[in-house]
This record gives C-alpha cells, structure tokens and sequence, in this order.
C-alpha cells in the first residue's frame, strides 16, 4: 500500500498516467486527511479495462470499513462500472483506494491501451455535531453530553447554565456550589428550571449587592420542590440566610411570599435528594437601599438638630438638649452625641435621653444658710435660693447700692452651676455685726 | 474693777478673759480679732524672755465657766511698733491685737464691739463703761464686773497728774476717765478691756479706750488707750491677714 502524506487535498493516478497502466498490479493508497476532516473524492479521469462485476481490472474504494464501490471501464462503456462525477465521502479522515489489474487487457484478441484514472481528493470538514440532535432518537453515544459546537477541523462541547464541563471535554457536571451575583437586580433559579431540577444537589447561590442596600425576593410561578404533607420539607428544601441568619425554608408548591431580606447578603441554599420531579423555583431580586428609622426623641427636651424626612445608610443626626438640660447615655453624660445610619437600617446608638442639669447641694454659708425660694430640696435648672445670714450676728456683705435679697439670691443656670446674677459663683459672706449686744446693761437704780 | 457691779451675760459680749502674764481682758473685734492691751503681752518691768501661753476666753461672765467653754488658740500676736516694753512710764502704744486660730461663733453671749470713726466719742463727760475680770479693792473677781464712768477733761488729769509728781506720759494718743471724787475704777486684771461707749445716733456699742494705767485704782483717773487714734492699724493689722 501506498500512504501519501496527509495533505487538505491532492491527486491519486494509476501507475504511468496518462499512460498505460501496468498488468497484475495492486496496490492501494492510503488518503488520509486531518482528524476533524471527511475524505471526499472525486474522478476526474477514468479509464479501465471494462469487464463483467469488474472482475478483471478495478478501482476499489473503500473507507470506515466499508467499500464503497468497484469500478472498471470508462463513461459510455457498455460494461463495467465507471463512477462517473459521482462524489466519494468518508465519514472518518481515511479512505483506501485500491487499484488491481490482472495480467492482460485484450479484447477480440487485440491488445488494449487503457489508461488508468486520476482522481482528485480534498478535506472536507465533518459536522461531528449532526449526530448529536439524533442521538436520542438513534440511541447512539452524543459526542457531547450536553452542547455541541461544530467548527472546521474539529468540535468541542460546553453545558448549559449551572453545569460545568469535566476535563473529558465530553461531560457536565452540575456547578452550583458557589454562585455570585453581584448585580442590582437579576434573576436566580433552580437548574433546568421550568424543567426538573436534577438529582442530589447542593446548591448555594449568593447576592452580594452594596453595604446599606436591602435585597427584596420575589418568587415567580411555577414554585415546586418536592414536599411531604406530614413532614417539613424532608426531600428537597431551599434555605434562605440573610447575613447568615436563616430566614426561611421552602418547598411545596406554594410560592413563599415576597421577602425584604433587610441585608445586603443572601444566601440560597438549594438541597435534592436522589428522585424526584419538581419543577423548581425561580426568583426575581431585586435591591433597594436601607433606610433606618425615623429618630424619635424620648422626651420633650431633647432636639434632633436639622431633622430629615428620612434616613439611609450613613447619614447621621445630632442630638441637643433645651437650654437647662444635659445629654444623658445610662448614667453617663455626653457632651455631645452623634448617631448614623448603620447599612442593617439599624441606628449605631440609641436615642440619649435629656436630664435637666442639677447643681448639686448649694455651698453652706458660713454664719448664715439658705432657703429655696422654689420647691424645697430641688437643686435642678432655674431653682432658686436665697441665702442669708443669721442675724442680728451676723450681716450680709453687700455692693453699694444692693439688697441683701439680690446679694443672697442664687439661680441654677443651665450650665448646672449656681450663680447670682451680680456676683457670679461666688456666695455670699456674713460679717459680724459689732456693737449690737442682745442684752446690753441697763440700770435701773438712779 | 472698782466700785462697779456685775455684769449679766449678754451686757458685755465683746469681753475676752486672758490670762498670759496674769490675768487681762480684751475684746472681740470681728470674729477672730481680740483687742487688748500690750502690756498685757509684754509687760513693764518685765523683761524675762520665757514662754507663756496666749490664753484667751470668750463667751460668759463666770471667770469658772468662761474657762470652761475652752481656750481660743492665737495664731498671731501683733503688738503696736510704738509700745516700749522697757519705759516703765511711757504707756505710749499700749495696744495689741491677737489673732485667733480660728474664727468664732457668734452669739448672743458673744459678739464683737465697734471701732469709733470720729472724736465725739471723746467728749468729756461722755459716759462709758468699763468691764473686766480684775480685782474689786481686795478681791480677785469670780465674775465680770462692770462700772460706769465719764470721760475726763484732759486738763484736769495733767493736773491731776503735775500734782502727783508723777513723770508718767499722758498723750494725745490716750485719754482719761473717771473721777477723783468717786470710788470707781478699774484696777489690775482690767487691762486690756475696753472703755465702751453706747452710740446712741447709730444704736451701737464703740470701743473707745482700752484700759491701759493708773496710778493705784479708785485713787483718781484712770488712762486709757486712745483708740480713734489706732483705728488705721488696726484695720491694717486685720486686712493683711
């Protein structure tokens, strides 16, 4: 045999074409093409010694096992079988032509001059996906599991959504242990939704969306996962975490409702046993961003400066207190106090309270007390005392032009201290009163 | 005191019982000043440098229950620049503050007495009184006694007093009280308490004096430390501390 090197095309003659082709000659040639190609050959000149089932001379072409024909004569020749312009094709990348004479070519007794074919071969490029829609049908292996793409020279295989090609290049496995979707909004199913989902799956899908953002879910129909009427979910289940919180576990056939999720991270957990027939589920999310709720004072003192109509994520608000009153966290008191927006739409600290500002105890007076001029024993802002000192013993010390009253009168300011409107924080003092006895002498005898 | 009688409580509040070479008196100014005399801290004829306690007592007129009440420590001692220990018959600056520890409470029992502002109060024939726990004749005094007595002409005690022979300086820094006709008079014990005169106009009781000398007691005037005359030092003594 004769194997001619792998071309994409080329020319296959009898031995001395044009001329005569030998006797008792066979030999066969060997075309091969490159894998991911079919042999097509074609006869562009064919002249052989005609006979009877072409028992004397032939050209024999055969490939993937099969022959495809005998042929001998020439066009127009009563016997024999010429080809023609008929086209030879291989289904694989090979193809034998075998050419066999015997030992003379006469007829009538008269040498005869034949001489030989010339054919011509090219690569043609084999679908090798054609015989994946019939596969089914046919019963036969498909060359890909699932998707099957034809180019020249060759083909390869991808998988539909949620399944993963093995490293056979032939296979898919399913892929659903660690989708991500990041998108606004979007779309999340079981595999081969609305078609069964397969077998023994341990699905977990992830929306990760922007901190501060809620994702909204919202199951559209048909929802079917296998379920038990007695049993919670015993066979299949979707689980739902938001921030790692479950949230919810679903099967039937009943639609779960729509669900804020309050968190920026779900998780869908998708588990299968080994049977079944559901349909699945498909979900719509769909993200909005958080807001937290509106700052509510917890008593009349306390005032949220430039209060907004609503807050979201990252704004903040700051809290005063009226004139007189102090910002109290527990028993501590803030000098000043800043809430924000944290992204679960929760506040970072509670709303403080406003205590009024209390000046404590009033000083004792040195020779002299005092009395609330307001409600005894209150010491808080806007109380009042009067200081005085204890006669006739002792005076108290007083500016030109000043009462006793208005020395001796002290108010708790709003900055929790006590103060006299002329002196400030400074009390008072009691001067002893001289040359004023209680009992001075007297005498009555004269 | 001679002559005199004796005093309830509350007539006298100002009166301090002292007793540091010997019994003395004085009296409250404000509440932690005691008025006396600088003899009664340094005396004349007297110049031993040894310690003795600066005890004074306030509150009662029982000498028993006035010591009772307890002793008011001195935290300082500030005695006139003029005073000269070593004259024996100069009583010039015979006036001394002492400065009590700590402040006192005021009552009626005790109560301090008023300086005088102006020289009315010198007026002869003004009466005063005098008080003090001194001697009565022979007698040491249980209890305070008090007299009452006129303020003197200054020329009728020089006289009195040429008349004596005596060398004794009479300034313009003291002023004399009593009269040789009555047997009246403050005696040893009585030093440093006050000549206290009732300002009628202001309703107040003003040290005017301050029992400083005499030539025996009941025996004629008795010479009082001027006070008008010491008013700015004392103010000054009181303000700088």
């Amino acid at each position: 045999s004769i194997r001619i090197p792998q071309e994409l095309f080329g020319e296959v003659t009898s031995p001395l074409y044009p001329k005569p082709y030998p006797n008792n000659f066979e030999t066969t040639t060997v075309i091969t093409v490159p894998t991911g190609y079919r042999v097509k050959l074609v006869f562009w000149h064919f002249d052989l010694e005609p006979s009877e089932g072409c028992f004397y001379d032939y050209v024999k072409i055969s490939a993937d096992k099969k022959t495809l024909g005998r042929f001998c004569g020439q066009l127009g020749s009563p016997l024999g079988n010429p080809p023609g312009k008929k086209e030879f094709m291989s289904q694989g990348n090979k193809m034998l032509l075998t050419f066999h004479t015997d030992f003379s070519n006469e007829e009538n007794g008269t040498i005869m001059f034949y001489k030989g074919f010339l054919a011509y071969y090219q690569a043609v490029d084999l679908d090798e996906c054609a015989s994946q829609l019939n596969s089914v049908e046919e019963n036969i292996q498909p060359k890909c599991q699932h998707l099957c793409h034809n180019y020249v020279g060759g083909y390869f295989c991808s998988c539909r959504i949620g399944y993963e090609l093995q490293k056979n290049g032939h296979s898919c496995q399913v892929k659903c242990s660690n989708e991500l979707y990041t998108e606004p909004s979007g779309y999340v199913s079981s595999l081969e939704y609305p078609q069964p989902y397969p077998p023994d799956l341990r699905c977990n899908y992830s929306i990760r969306v922007e901190r501060g953002h809620t994702i909204h879910l919202k199951f559209l129909e048909p929802f079917e996962i296998d379920d038990h009427q007695q049993v919670h979910c015993p066979y299949d289940q979707l689980q739902i975490y938001a921030s790692g919180r479950n949230i919810g576990e679903f099967c039937g056939k009943q639609r779960p409702a729509a669900l804020d999720t309050r968190s920026n991270a779900v998780d869908l957990l998708f588990f299968t046993d080994d049977s079944g027939d559901s349909r699945g589920w498909k979900l719509h999310y769909t993200t909005e961003i958080i807001k937290c709720p509106q700052p509510k004072t917890l008593d009349e003192f306390t005032i949220i400066q430039d209060l907004q109509p609503q807050y979201q994520f990252r704004d903040y608000f700051i809290v005063t207190c009226k004139q007189g009153y102090q910002l109290v966290e527990g028993n501590q008191v803030l000098l000043s106090f800043t809430a924000v927006c944290q992204d679960d739409g929760t506040w970072h600290r509670a709303m403080p309270r406003c205590k009024i500002k209390d000046c404590g105890q009033p000083r004792s007076l040195l020779n002299g007390a005092f009395n609330y001029t307001t409600t005894n024993g209150v010491n808080t802002y806007q109380a009042r005392i009067q200081y005085y000192c204890r006669e006739p013993y002792y005076k108290m010390k007083t500016r030109d032009g000043s009462s006793e009253s208005e020395r001796g009168m002290y108010t708790c300011t709003a900055q929790g201290i006590w103060k006299n409107e002329q002196e400030g924080e400074k009390i008072p003092r009691c001067l002893p009163v001289c040359g004023k006895p209680v009992h001075p002498v007297e005498e009555k005898q004269r | 005191i001679i002559g005199g009688q004796q005093a309830k409580m509350g007539n006298f509040p100002w009166q301090a019982f002292t007793s540091i070479h010997g019994r003395g008196g004085g009296a409250l100014l404000g509440d932690r000043w005691i008025l006396t005399a600088a003899h009664t801290l340094k005396p004349k004829e007297h110049n031993t440098q040894t310690n003795v306690s600066n005890d004074v007592f306030l509150g009662h007129v029982s000498v028993e229950e006035i010591m009772k009440l307890g002793n008011h420590p001195v935290r300082q001692v500030h005695i006139h620049p003029d005073y000269r220990q070593g004259e024996s018959h100069n009583f010039e600056g015979d006036i001394a503050l002492l400065e009590l520890e700590n402040s006192v409470t005021l009552g009626p029992n005790l109560l301090p007495i008023c300086l005088p502002d102006n020289d009315t109060f010198y007026d002869s024939g003004l009466m005063g009184y005098v008080s003090g726990f001194g001697i009565m004749e022979e007698r040491i005094a249980n209890d305070l006694r008090f007299v009452r007595l006129p303020v003197a002409k200054r020329e009728e005690c020089e006289r009195w007093l040429r008349k004596k022979n005596r060398k004794d300086v009479f300034s313009q820094s003291m002023f004399c009280a009593g009269d040789p006709t009555l047997k009246q008079d403050a005696c040893q014990g009585d030093s440093g308490g006050v000549f206290a005169v009732r300002d009628r106009n202001n309703d107040r009781w003003v040290a005017t004096g301050i029992v400083s000398w005499g030539i025996g007691c009941s025996r004629g005037y008795g010479f009082y430390t001027k006070l008008l005359n010491y008013v700015d030092w004392i103010k000054k003594e009181m303000e700088e501390e």
